[in-house]
């Protein structure tokens, strides 16, 4: 059954076109390629997702939830910070064109692009691998009770509310436009 | 090195090593480093929970199954591009026309009592609300073994919110306990006794600038500064304030049991 499964196995998908699974026209695009797209990565446990930050373009604090990632950045540059389980921050540098970073599956993480923007591609070693975003539309926090958030990080209802809705992005978001408007009030 | 691990001479029947206490509740360990639950490749850690205490939100590197000994309460599981399907109630709506407070959003929370099993996936954080009147013992196993940890089979735990003190304690605990004790050549640390300085801070938030936070959550800095939690000394188990959690009501037992009788009719039908 070889040449009925794996011999006619599609091997390649371009994820460098711009079809974006999520896009944010303010801060950028992320593409992934997973075994639903591209069966076969079934068999190899690995997926990738290729990422493009417009300037100031923030992919919001998240964790990975059943992979490593290993990030190669493709162009520009962006301001990278890594906190591990004890809270301590174990990245906090700028990562340019070239450079490869490991984030352990779990560990949560930031990207912020600098001024000429940021593109990378992110090999995962899981076929499916699945983030959970800190803030946003479908983050951890927004999915809990004002209440909870409240009481676990002793602060008012109206911080509580500000923390869970401010954000209505999910994944993406930009830095650029709030400063802006941050300056003109 | 694995192999050796399960060559065990003799069995023994364990009590907590640790106890770490915290505001409303009670956390303890038993050592991960013990060569039955190397062998098992599992962590064991049971939580007293008084009434009205809520444990901080965290997840962990593995999947864990949980097990209510004794009480009642509530617990939410954050599950990652879930939609927020409860809203607060019509009361709710009703002081949100009075210009008294807003309506609040979130993903289901669900009741436990006595006897409950919660299952856990890997990096699915959690939390979980005593609201009853005798407090809340729960036992979990945290299957550091599981394919779905991809880093070593240390347990982790990662806290979203406050400054659980537990892993200071901890090495403290464990370093008198372990004296004496024959180690080995096991290369592993226990996780929640490893030393990382003096830190203060240590939910996931404070590894973050706090112009990075404000730049994601869409916040000025100081509130931004309020997720990073740096003077809490309440550990991982808070006292919820004005005693209960208003805004959260969970189907009651006879709801949840309705909706799961609707459910199974409709997958009959």
């Amino acid at each position: 059954g070889l040449e009925e499964t794996l011999c006619s196995m599609r091997l390649r998908e371009n994820l460098g076109n711009p079809r974006a699974d999520i896009y944010t026209p303010q801060a950028g695009r992320i593409s992934t390629l997973n075994s639903h797209n591209l069966p076969i990565l079934r068999w190899l446990q690995l997926s990738a997702e290729r990422g493009v930050l417009y300037n100031n373009g923030v992919m919001v604090p998240h964790w990975n939830m059943n992979a490593h990632s290993i990030m190669y950045v493709i162009r520009g540059s962006a301001r990278v910070q890594v906190v591990d389980n004890y809270g301590q921050s174990v990245f906090d540098d700028t990562v340019r064109r070239g450079q490869i970073l490991t984030v352990p599956q779990h560990y949560a993480v930031v990207k912020r692009a600098e001024a000429e923007g940021f593109e990378w591609i992110s090999f995962k070693t899981n076929d499916n691998a699945m983030i959970s975003p800190l803030s946003g539309r479908t983050s951890a926090i927004r999915a809990m009770p004002e209440d909870v958030l409240a009481n676990a990080f002793r602060i008012s209802r109206d911080d509580a509310r500000r923390i869970k809705f401010n954000v209505r992005e999910t994944t993406l978001t930009s830095s650029a436009s709030r400063s802006q408007r941050r300056a003109e009030a | 090195q694995r192999q050796n691990e399960c060559q065990l001479d003799r069995l023994n029947a364990l009590e907590p090593d640790s106890r770490v206490e915290a505001e409303a509740g009670v956390t303890e360990y038993w050592n991960s480093n013990h060569e039955q639950f190397q062998c098992a490749n599992v962590a064991v850690v049971r939580r007293t929970i008084e009434p009205n205490g809520l444990t901080l939100p965290f997840y962990n590197n593995g999947p864990m199954l949980v097990y209510v000994v004794q009480g009642t309460g509530i617990s939410g599981t954050l599950i990652p591009g879930c939609p927020e399907t409860y809203q607060e109630s019509q009361q709710g709506q009703q002081q949100q026309q009075q210009g008294r407070r807003s309506q609040d959003r979130h993903q289901k929370v669900r009741r436990f009592k006595e006897g409950d099993i919660i299952a856990l996936p890997a990096g699915v954080a959690h939390w979980c609300y005593n609201d009853g009147n005798k407090p809340v013992v729960v036992v979990s196993l945290h299957d550091t073994g599981n394919s779905a940890n991809q880093l070593d089979r240390s347990p982790r735990e990662f806290y979203l919110a406050g400054n659980p003190r537990e892993e200071q304690q901890l090495q403290e605990q464990q370093e008198q306990s372990q004296q004496g004790q024959r180690r080995g050549d096991r290369r592993q640390q226990h996780q929640y006794g490893r030393r990382r300085g003096q830190k203060q801070c240590n939910n996931v938030f404070c590894g973050f600038e706090p112009q990075m936070l404000a730049d994601a959550f869409n916040l000025d800095t100081n509130t931004a500064r309020k997720l990073q939690n740096d003077n809490d000394n309440r550990g991982s188990i808070v006292r919820v304030r004005g005693g209960d959690l208003q805004g959260v009501r969970p189907p009651t037992e006879r709801e949840e049991e309705e909706e799961e009788e609707e459910r199974r009719d409709y997958d009959t039908n």
